[in-house]
């Protein structure tokens, strides 16, 4: 948007249409508009460059939450949960945050619970290896469950400060897989009390709209305490976690730039809401 | 859905006699947020509405005692026809092996679906040969391995060599082994990543594929049309093939790609299991997309 513009139609039309091209969502983006319209009119502002700072406001007042943070300081170990649809990116960011405990000093175990698709534990065995993190297994086809239980005894017996449990990638509309997803977490619930610190949700920047349902069934099935946004080196803007910050308030805690292991940072809802208007 | 949101637009319109073109400018905002909503690209939408607008202001619905049945009939054809039409059969070569090539972005599904496309062209009688062009991914070669075995297809591949030269050899032993097929499954790249975007364009320049098929996730958004320009001015793509549609997403993304592109869907991914994949049905798609 050119910064000397004058607030008409076309304007405000202009600014829809970019958080709409951005995947924000048609609600969402309307309702950003017309907030950002009426502190306009109330603020008596003309230049059009004010009105991209007051949306950039809004946007990172909409993503900046209490707790954006990762949560492990309560118990010892730290529970990781990673879930998602397939594909997203679950294993790649697994290897990621591994990677930033490691260079933290904190001893890490992970646990390879996607029993189920092709070569799955050993895509996450090369990653344990690689950021030097011991990984606990079963063979392929074994209860998820029951990798989830022994990984649970191996962090407490080797003083584990943080397990991070990979999953197996599951559209949200499939019943039976949520209900599996819910029971890994009654699992570790049994095990640990007060259930896993993080369920992190790991949703694919491209991702359209379907995005608010799969983080409305995972919150449901499991709980989400942040969402893991990937592949944001793309061209897709990742304005999806408007939508869902709105109506579920789960605060984006990482973003995943890169396919290395080093290519994972902290959320920073200002980069993000300028990153949206380039 | 659409037909009961355009049913209340026409409901209040009752009784004021004939329809005008602001009472089908009512409706066309009701279908443009429907597919907007359904992550169909936001240009896209422009164009179609304006498409499906100079039909919407003729007789058949001016006239007609339920305007926004006629509106929805309409909107319908027009997307099942944009999204049919182009050539969605496979094509062969006259001089075996025949090559087809799945490419696009990361974690799409191009290795489970170069699996299940060998699979249907078994049941056709053909012999595939997998091919292993991904080498940068962990474990990428030992999946397209194992679900060699699951299916029962032969899977090439040369461990931490250039895929061009993994590609190039495949021809070689395809020929040695009888097969009459290759299927290259590459690795996930952006479109904007020129080195490895140049790399696909080195495979195809090498062995001259007979079908290039970008694998787009259903659930892709507003970013589909960006992907699907950039693989198809790069490559010239000869059809698509659509991911995860056993998922609950509307998939916009189908009309985005081949009104982008003009290549048709050929296939469909319905499921993580090796035989889940199926014809594209472009009216059963367009209702879909419609909701
Ligand atoms: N460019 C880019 N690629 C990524 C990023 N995160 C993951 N990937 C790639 O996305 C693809 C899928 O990643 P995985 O980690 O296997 O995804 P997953 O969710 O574990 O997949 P399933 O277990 O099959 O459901 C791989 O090619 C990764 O390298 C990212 O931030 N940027
Ligand atoms: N439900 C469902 N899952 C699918 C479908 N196609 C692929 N998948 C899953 O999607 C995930 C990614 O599939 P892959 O075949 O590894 O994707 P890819 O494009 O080869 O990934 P990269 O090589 O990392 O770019 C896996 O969990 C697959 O089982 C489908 O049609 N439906
Ligand atoms: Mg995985
Ligand atoms: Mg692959």
């Amino acid at each position: 948007i050119q910064s000397t513009k004058k607030l008409d139609e076309d304007f405000w039309e202009e600014l829809e249409e970019i958080l709409i091209q951005a995947d924000v969502g048609v609600n969402t983006s309307l309702e950003l508009v017309e907030k950002v319209k009426q502190t306009a009119r109330k603020k008596k502002i003309s230049d059009s460059s004010e009105v991209m700072s007051i949306i950039a406001d809004e946007v990172r007042e909409m993503l900046n939450y209490e707790g954006a943070e990762l949560n492990l300081q309560a118990h010892t170990p730290g529970i990781i949960m990673v879930v998602g649809v397939n594909g997203a990116g679950k294993t790649t960011s697994i290897a990621k945050l591994a990677y930033m405990f490691k260079n933290e000093q904190q001893r890490v175990i992970l646990a390879a619970a996607d029993t189920f698709r092709a070569a799955a534990i050993d895509q996450l065995q090369i990653w344990a290896d690689r950021v030097g993190v011991e990984l606990i297994k079963h063979q392929e086809g074994a209860d998820p469950g029951a990798v989830v239980f022994d990984a649970i005894s191996a962090a407490k017996a080797r003083k584990a400060d943080v397990l991070i449990i990979d999953t197996a990638g599951r559209l949200q509309n499939k019943t039976n897989l949520m209900k599996e997803i819910s029971k890994i977490r009654k699992i570790i619930e049994r095990e640990i009390p007060e259930g896993p610190q993080e369920v992190l949700l790991v949703l694919d920047a491209t991702t359209g709209q379907n995005a608010i349902s799969q983080a409305r069934i995972f919150e449901e099935a499991t709980g989400v305490t942040g969402i893991v946004l990937t592949k944001l080196d793309g061209t897709a803007k990742g304005g999806i976690i408007l939508g869902i910050a709105s109506e579920l308030k789960i605060p984006v805690k990482f973003v995943g730039v890169g396919e290395g292991m080093d290519d994972m940072k902290a959320f920073d809802p200002e980069v993000f809401a300028r990153a949206l208007f380039e | 859905g659409l037909s009961q949101r355009l049913q209340d637009v026409f409901k209040k319109l009752r009784g004021k006699g004939k329809i005008s073109e602001d009472d089908v400018n009512l409706a066309m905002r009701e279908v443009r947020l429907a597919l907007l909503e359904a992550d169909v690209n936001f240009k896209v939408v422009k164009d179609f509405i304006g498409r499906v607008k100079e039909r919407a202001i003729g007789q058949e619905v001016l006239q007609s005692l339920t305007p926004g049945q006629q509106i929805i009939k309409i909107v319908h054809d027009e997307m099942a026809a944009l999204m049919g039409g182009s050539e969605s059969k496979l094509t062969f070569s006259s001089r075996p092996p025949t090559i087809f090539m799945a490419v696009g972005l990361q974690g799409a599904g191009k290795t489970t679906t170069v699996a299940k496309l060998g699979k249907v062209l078994v049941k056709q009688g053909r012999k595939p040969l997998l091919v292993a062009c991904d080498i940068y991914r962990p474990a990428a070669i030992k999946q397209l391995q194992v679900l060699g075995e699951q299916t029962g297809i032969p899977v090439f591949a040369m461990g931490q060599n250039k895929p061009l030269d993994i590609a190039r050899a495949s021809i070689e032993y395809a020929k040695n082994r009888g097969c009459d097929m290759i299927i290259l499954d590459t690795a996930g790249r952006l479109h904007i990543d020129s080195e490895m975007m140049d790399e696909l364009v080195q495979i195809k320049e090498a062995v001259k594929p007979d079908e290039i098929l970008l694998v787009v996730d259903a659930m892709t958004g507003q970013d589909a049309v960006n992907v699907s320009d950039h693989f198809n001015s790069q490559l010239g793509l000869s059809g698509v093939i659509l991911t995860k549609l056993d998922g609950d997403s509307r998939g916009g993304a189908a009309l985005s790609v081949k009104a982008v592109t003009g290549c048709a869907i050929k296939f469909v991914g319905m499921g993580e299991k090796l035989d889940a994949l199926e014809p594209f049905y472009p009216d059963r798609m367009a209702s879909r997309i419609l909701g």
